[in-house]
Order: C-alpha cells, then structure tokens, then sequence
C-alpha cells in the first residue's frame, strides 16, 4: 500500500553492508503526490562513476540519481546529505555492491516523505487551459466569467450557441469581436428569417480574421454557414475568403463557429439581411402581366391577362384572366395558367340556310352563311361573315352576334303565267 | 276566275287555298298570308294550303297545309249579321298569322308587297294577274288553279254593273278610294276567289317583281268587273300588324 513516508536503510545498517549484494526497494506513495526522498547517511565505497558500489534513484526510467562515497552535512543544522524531488509517487532505490570491500563501508540510511506536486506550474506542460488551482495530491481547472469547463475537466469554452436571429436585418459578430475570440468553442446561431426571403449575408473581407489553415489546408478554426441543402465554408484565414455577398436561398440557415486549442484571433463580424424571394418571370403566351415589373418577389400578385381571342380554360368555364401569387419556395401560385385560343365552336345553323364547315372555330376564323337560293336571300347582303371574335362568339360586322336571316324572295315565280289571248 | 285560263301553280306561287271558305288568300312573308276580311270574318282558325295546283287528296297534302295561329281582320272593316246581304266592303283586308313558318321553294314562294311610294303607284289600264279555284263559266269551283290577266279599269265601271240581287239594291253598295275596278273583255274574278291577289308586274331597282296591289274583294256580277281591295291604302298596317306580332302566340 502507498505510504506517506517511509525509511530505507541498507543492509546490515548500521553495520557492514555484505559484498556482492543487489537489493532495490520500490517506494510510492498516493497517486498525486511527489517523493522527497533524502539520505542522512552516506558510507559507500567510493569508485568512478560510482561503478562498484553505489545506491541508484530511478525514477520512471530515469535515473534521478547513482551515490557512493561518503557524505556529511554541509548544513549544521540539518542531517540532510543529499535530496531528491521526485515528481513522481513512484521510484525505485537500488544498492549494489560488488565482490570485495577493502575497507568497511556502513551503507547508507535514506528517508522519504510524499509531498505535494504542483501540477500547475511543476510540469512542462499546462494542464488547464486557464486557471490552474493546485491542491495537496491534486489540482483543477476553473474557467474566466462567461466561460465554462469542457467535460474534459481542463479546457475552458465559451457558451455562445442558441441565438436565433429573425429580424429582417442585423449584424453578427464571434465572441469577444474585435477582441480575440474564444478558444475550444463551437458556436451555433441560426438566422431564422419568415418564408418567402433569403438570407443574404455580408461580410467586408477586412471583418474576418480567424486561425488559418494548416498546411494541408484544413481551417484549425472555421466558419460556416449551413442551409438545408447547401453549405457555405468553411472559411478560415486573414480575410474573408468566400464571396463578400452570399444568396443563400433559403430562410434559415446556421452559423457554426468552431475554434480549436489554440490560435486566438480576431474573429469576425458580418451583416444579413432577409431579400424576399423572387419567382421567375415568365410570361406564358398569349398573354400580359399586370403590373409588369422587372422583378416580381414573395407576394406579389399579377394578374394574367389573355390578349384578346385567348382565354384561360377552367374545367368546364372559361375566363380571360387569372391571378397568380409569388410564393414563399419561389414558385407561382398558379403556374399551369395558360392563355388558349378561345374557340367559337360550331356556328349555328340558320333556317333557310347554311353555314359552310369552318376549317376551324378558333379566335381569328372566318365562316360564311347562305342562303338556299332563288327562294331565300340574305336580309343584310354584308350578314354573310362571321368571324370568331374574343369573347367566343361568331361575330358579323353588321349584326354582331345575331345571326344572318334568310328571307323569301318574294314576287318571282318560277314559271311564267301564259295565257292565250282571247 | 272568269276568261281565264289553267295555270300552274309555279305561275302563281303565293296563292294560298282556303279550304273551308273555298277562297283565296296571298302568301306574303314565312308566316303571314294576305286575303280579304271577308274570308275570315267568321273563321278563327281556317285551314290552308299553298303549293297546290290541283285541289284533289287534300287530306293526303299535310306537308302542304298551313295552320292560322292568329287572325288581324283590318279594324275598320264592318262586320255584318248576314253577310249575304253586305253592301260595305270597305277595308276588305285581313291578316292571318301562321303557327308555323312556310318553306319557299319553286311552288311556294310570296309576292311582294308594294310600298306607298310614287314609283308603287298603278292607274288605269295597268295589266294585273289573278288566280283561284273559283267559280267559272261553266263550273262553280274548279279544282285545278285557274289564272287571267286584265286591267285595272276606272272605278266607275263597276259602279255601273247592273245585278239583281233580291237581297240588295245596286245603288246601296258603297265604293270607296280603298277600292279599284279590274275586268273586261269577260276577264273577271268570281265567288271562290276572294282574297287571292291581284298582282302587277313591276320593275323596279333593276329587278322585275310582282307585288300585290289588290285583294279579290267583291264584285256585283262575275265576268263583268270586279272589285279589289286596294292594298297599297293598307301598307303600314300590314306592316305594323307584321312588326307588333312576329313573335310566337304565347300559350
């Protein structure tokens, strides 16, 4: 069991150590702490690089120390010969001595303590990465205001996730902007704008200096914006990389910010604002747009107005115009509207009369009545034409849309009345 | 028709038979028929035909007949209890109204009628031509279509046709300016042939037409002269009456 202090003494000590022995003691002491370890004695024969006899420190396969020789105190006021702080609560102490002693040698008594390490400061390498609080067998780590400790219980982030930004316009920086920003963070905002506008964001190439890549060109800190179907970044470097405009087509998008160990700079800024949504203009033919603009966007309205003789066909009724909504995915609200010719179907017959078969009954076509002669005539000789007008009926310059009329001829017989003169 | 001849029908597309009467009447539009008012003063509705030169298998000759929907008797004309005894034949016109309209073809067809314009006028001597399947020298009626030509004759000559009628003395007939005298020479028409028309052969506008300028209305002996109702004194009622009931009857 790891003791908190402890004594070694070589053997025989007082006395003689024996020749051609070889004994190792294995001290530890609780996890957390050091060893000091000191002799108080020291009575070994002297050699070169004490290569006969010696007492050996290894401490972690390093060798703290190799003794021989005899030692007393250079301070009258303590029994210490010679000390050693092991960072370590482990190590080993090893006596050897070889076959033959000319003199007598007592060996050596040596005692040790376990002591506390400063884990904060006694090691090359920090152990927080900010606030070191070392205590006796241990330390941990504390974090600035506005910080919190990772679940690594060593490394400090910033919370700075959850902002959801709606309004329509505003400005984004990292935390701490201009100042640096934090490292070992992820930051996670979200833009969430009404359907029906993009996001569009703004960054000045100037308002942007986060870690840079590495050489393999992997950004250690990055930026990145996030849209359901689309990823902007990530972008890293002194400068902002990307386009200083970004459309990103979408009414949400995310903004990750992850910074890594290292490499505090100066963050970034940048501004959005919501663009409505702009649908297509496509005019379908036939047919006119009211009003007409260069540019139609999220709820704007027109109405498709068919030119005259073109109608828009629904189910069973016709209508000439038709309104159509730009909507929020950017599509219209009515996109299969489409201007048709109107069709004045068959021309009705007329007593008396016929009417030749049209070749055809759309908007523009002509058809041409008679009468069945000698016995009928057209009332209006000019009646005979009909032409297939906008609003779906045969239209004559004369009578409009009253049909032509077929009269008897009167007062011509069809044989001469002959009677012989008396 | 007396000094007549057998005629065709073609001849005289407009002439309508009045079966029940035994007279005449002239097709002047689709649904209208033209005849004296005393052919229909006591007939609402009178059976007709048109298209016929032989009165023979009437009852066989449907696609023929013509069917009254309404009758206009001129408002001035006088009805009378015994008509046999009339001696005011004045405004001797009337208008009967077809339930359906008339399909024209070579034996069907109307005669014009005249306007009150100068270029209509007739006088004295103008040849016109009437038809019937009335009486004739030798028959009562006939039942193939009889037709003559003769003059318009001044009034006068009728007025002195002499006839002894039991019933009416000659001096109390009147004649008015709604009348013209036509005949001579035996050329006459006769009982049967009331309300057929007497037309008159007129060029105007480049075309050659007959319009109806008069009505077999009466007369005091056949085969002497006869007397026609002067249709072109009725023109704007005729029109007027045509215009204000071209619509259907209603039920």
């Amino acid at each position: 069991e790891p003791t908190l202090h402890g004594e070694i003494l070589s053997p025989n000590y007082p006395q003689a150590y024996p020749n051609e022995i070889k004994q190792t003691w294995d001290v530890e002491v609780p996890d957390g702490f050091g060893i000091h370890l000191y002799f108080t004695h020291l009575d070994i024969e002297v050699s070169e690089n004490c290569l006969y006899d010696s007492v050996q420190i290894v401490s972690g396969g390093i060798e703290e120390g190799k003794l021989c020789g005899q030692r007393t105190s250079k301070n009258p006021n303590s029994p210490i010969i010679e000390e050693f702080h092991i960072p370590n609560n482990k190590l080993q102490v090893t006596f050897t001595s070889d076959f033959s002693n000319e003199e007598r040698y007592t060996g050596f008594a040596a005692y040790y303590v376990a002591i506390d390490i400063n884990e904060c400061t006694d090691f090359a390498d920090v152990p927080c990465s900010h606030f070191c609080n070392n205590f006796i067998g241990g330390y941990f780590c504390s974090c600035p205001p506005e910080y919190f400790l990772h679940d690594d219980m060593r490394n400090c982030g910033v919370n700075c996730s959850g902002d959801v930004f709606t309004t329509l316009t505003g400005e984004i920086a990292s935390p701490n902007y201009p100042d640096l920003y934090p490292e070992n963070s992820r930051c996670e905002y979200q833009i969430q704008l009404e359907d029906g506008f993009q996001v569009v964001v703004t960054m000045k190439r100037e308002d942007f200096d986060v870690e840079p890549a590495d050489s393999q060109g992997n950004c250690l800190d990055s930026l990145v914006f996030v849209t359901r179907d689309r990823r902007f970044g990530p972008y890293c470097g002194n400068g902002f990389p990307g386009p200083l405009t970004i459309e990103t087509k979408s009414n949400t998008v995310d903004i990750i910010f992850q910074t890594d160990l290292s490499g505090q700079d100066k963050g970034w800024k940048f501004r959005y604002h919501g663009a409505p949504i702009s649908c297509p203009k496509e005019v379908s033919p036939n047919s006119i747009w009211e009003p007409e603009k260069a540019k139609y966007v999220f709820k704007d309205t027109v109405k498709i107005i068919c030119l005259e003789g073109f109608e828009i066909v629904e189910g069973h009724s016709s209508v000439t115009s038709s309104y159509s909504t730009c909507q929020s995915n950017g599509k219209w609200s009515s996109s299969t509207v489409r201007c048709q010719p109107v069709d004045c179907g068959a021309p009705e017959p007329i007593r008396n009369g016929k009417v030749e078969e049209p070749a055809d009954t759309l908007f523009g076509s002509a058809v041409r009545y008679t009468c069945e002669e000698p016995y009928y005539y057209m009332e209006h000789e000019e009646s005979a034409e009909y032409q297939c007008s906008g609003n779906g009926s045969w239209v004559n310059e004369v009578l409009g849309t009253e049909l032509p009329k077929c009269v008897p001829v009167c007062g011509v017989p069809s044989e001469p009345f002959a009677m012989s003169q008396r | 028709i007396f000094g007549g001849a057998r005629a065709n029908i073609e001849s005289f597309p407009w002439q309508v038979f009045f079966r029940s009467e035994r007279a005449g009447g002239a097709l002047i539009d689709e649904y209208w028929v033209l005849t004296a008012a005393h052919v229909v003063d006591r007939s609402y509705r009178p059976t007709m035909y048109t298209g016929l030169t032989l009165l023979t298998g009437l009852h066989e000759k449907k696609d023929q007949m013509l069917t009254a929907e309404r009758i206009f008797i001129h408002p001035d004309w006088q009805q009378v209890t015994d008509p046999s005894s009339r001696t005011n034949f004045d405004n001797d016109i009337a208008l009967v109204r077809l339930k359906d309209p008339v399909k024209m073809g070579r034996t069907v067809s109307p005669i014009c009628l005249p306007d009150s314009l100068s270029q209509y006028n007739f006088s004295v001597g103008d040849l016109g031509m009437i038809s019937g399947w009335g009486r004739t020298e030798k028959k009562d009626s006939v039942y193939h279509l009889r037709g003559a030509v003769l003059p318009v004759t001044d009034l006068e000559l009728c007025q002195e046709v002499k006839e002894k009628n039991p019933k009416v003395h000659p001096k109390s007939y009147i004649f008015t300016q709604n009348m013209f005298c036509a005949g001579g020479a035996g050329v006459d028409s006769c009982q049967g042939d009331s309300g057929g028309a007497f037309a008159v052969k007129k060029s105007l506008e480049n075309s050659s037409r007959f319009y109806v300028f008069g009505l077999v209305s009466w007369g005091i002996k056949c085969g002497t002269y006869g007397i026609y109702t002067n249709v072109q004194n009725y023109v704007e009622w005729i029109r007027a009456t045509m215009a204000n009931n071209s619509a259907p009857l209603q039920d």
